[in-house]
C-alpha cells in the first residue's frame, strides 16, 4: 500500500563532544504502509531510548532542523509531558503522531506538514508536529485541532510555537502563539 | 493528483498482517 509521501526516519543521539549536526543520522526512508511497520517493529520505542535522544520522521528531502528552507518560517504544535506520564503516554502519542503523518490525516493541509519529532529528555519529553509557513492562522489552527483529536488529548495541552522564536530565544521559554 | 489517505484503523490492521 503506497503512502502519499516518502518519509525519512532520523535518529539523534546527544554527544557533547561533537557538533549538533554530526549527532543527527538519517536511518532510512519508506513509502509504503508495510515498510513503515517493518521499520516501526524493528526499532526501539521512544520510552526505551536514553535521555538526549530524538526520533524525527520528515518528508524525504526535508531536514529535521529549523535551518531547512521548508521549516525556517514555520512552526510546531508541541505536546510536552513530565517523566511521570512517559510510560503510559509517550509511546502511544508518538505512534498516533506517525499514523497522522503517513495516513495524511490533515487532508488538504497535509501539504503543509513537514514531519514530527520526539525528544527524550530528563525533565520533560516532547512530541512536536512541524509545519512549514502557513498561509493563514485558520490553517494552523485546523491542523492543531485535527492533531489534538488524533492524540485524544484534553484541552489546553498542545501549544503552537514559531520556529523563529525558538531559534532566537536565550533563556526565556518560547511563547505559545496558540494553545488548544 | 489524488492524495492517498489511510485511516488509523486500517493502518493498525496492517501492523500484524503478513
Amino acid at each position: 500500500h503506497p503512502l502519499n509521501s516518502r518519509w525519512a526516519l532520523w535518529f539523534f543521539k546527544n554527544d557533547r563532544s561533537r557538533a549538533w549536526r554530526d549527532n543527527l543520522q538519517l536511518v532510512t526512508t519508506f513509502d509504503t504502509v508495510e515498510d513503515f511497520w517493518a521499520l516501526y517493529n524493528h526499532i526501539q520505542l521512544p520510552s526505551k531510548l536514553s535521555s538526549g535522544c530524538d526520533y524525527a520522521v520528515f518528508k524525504d528531502g526535508i531536514q529535521p532542523m529549523w535551518e531547512d528552507s521548508r521549516n525556517k518560517k514555520g512552526g510546531r504544535w508541541l505536546v510536552s509531558f513530565s517523566r511521570q506520564g512517559r510510560y503510559s503516554e509517550l509511546d502511544r502519542l508518538w505512534l498516533e503522531t506517525l499514523l497522522c503523518l503517513i495516513g495524511e490525516s490533515f487532508e488538504e493541509q497535509s501539504r503543509a506538514v513537514c514531519g514530527a519529532v520526539v525528544n527524550i529528555r530528563t525533565k520533560r519529553d516532547k512530541i512536536a508536529l512541524w509545519m512549514r509557513e502557513m498561509e493563514s492562522q485558520a490553517a494552523v489552527l485546523h491542523i492543531g485541532r485535527v492533531y489534538k483529536e488524533c492524540l485524544d488529548l484534553p484541552t489546553k495541552t498542545i501549544g503552537y510555537q514559531v520556529h523563529a522564536d525558538a531559534a532566537t530565544r536565550s533563556n526565556s521559554p518560547v511563547k505559545h502563539k496558540f494553545v488548544l | 493528483g489524488t492524495r492517498i489517505i489511510y485511516d488509523r484503523k486500517f493502518l493498525l490492521e496492517c501492523k500484524n498482517s503478513p
